[in-house]
């Protein structure tokens, strides 16, 4: 398993990662990412189809401070993730320490965060949609690849079909 | 140099990775 260091270089990494989705939401610092509205917007463009209108509408994009909006944007965006594994890829995520979204949404917390990603990036290396997230993953800095790497091979571990 | 081989290794590593990785099926079975 990843120590604490790791997770925060993991995070780093997947920031990286999904600054490349090219997202509405600004997505420039770790902060930016605990309204969960850029995972929503990347989970939208992985597959519009399941994560479609209606499911975005329920997360609200002005949640400003308020950390208790934060985490109940969250706790929507994580329940979508874990629906989509079993519903579309038929693939259920087992030992696998799901993030701590009280701590993302009230202390921003980065090994969090990056657990959170890391189910996003599942998401887009399985997806119909596949190749494209593959190739552009390929396209990045080594040292941001070789984590992502791990990052997939350490969910993919924890997968059972 | 070994530090050239180093990367080379590496780049092939993630290579093998990334495009076993295009390769599997996607989906649910059946």
């Amino acid at each position: 398993t990843m120590s604490t260091l790791d997770r925060m270089e993991l995070c780093e990494s997947l920031l990286t990662w999904i600054q490349t989705f090219g997202v509405e939401a600004p997505c420039k610092t770790v902060e930016d990412l605990t309204s969960g509205v850029v995972m929503a917007q990347a989970l939208q463009k992985i597959d519009g189809s399941f994560f479609n209108d209606g499911w975005i509408t329920r997360v609200k994009p002005e949640v400003g401070d308020n950390w208790r909006l934060k985490i109940s944007n969250l706790k929507k965006v994580l329940k979508g993730i874990l629906d989509y594994n079993q519903e579309v890829l038929g693939q259920q995520i087992n030992d696998f320490n799901l993030p701590d979204v009280n701590l993302i949404g009230e202390h921003s917390d980065g090994p969090e965060l990056g657990r959170m990603l890391q189910l996003i990036l599942g998401c887009a290396v399985s997806c119909e949609q596949k190749q494209e997230y593959i190739q552009a993953i390929m396209m990045m800095e080594e040292s941001v690849q070789h984590v992502v790497m791990t990052a997939i091979q350490e969910l993919m571990s924890k997968e059972t079909p | 140099d070994p530090n050239m081989k180093g990367a080379a290794a590496n780049e092939g590593v993630l290579a093998n990775f990334f495009n076993s990785l295009l390769s599997k099926k996607t989906g649910s079975p059946g």
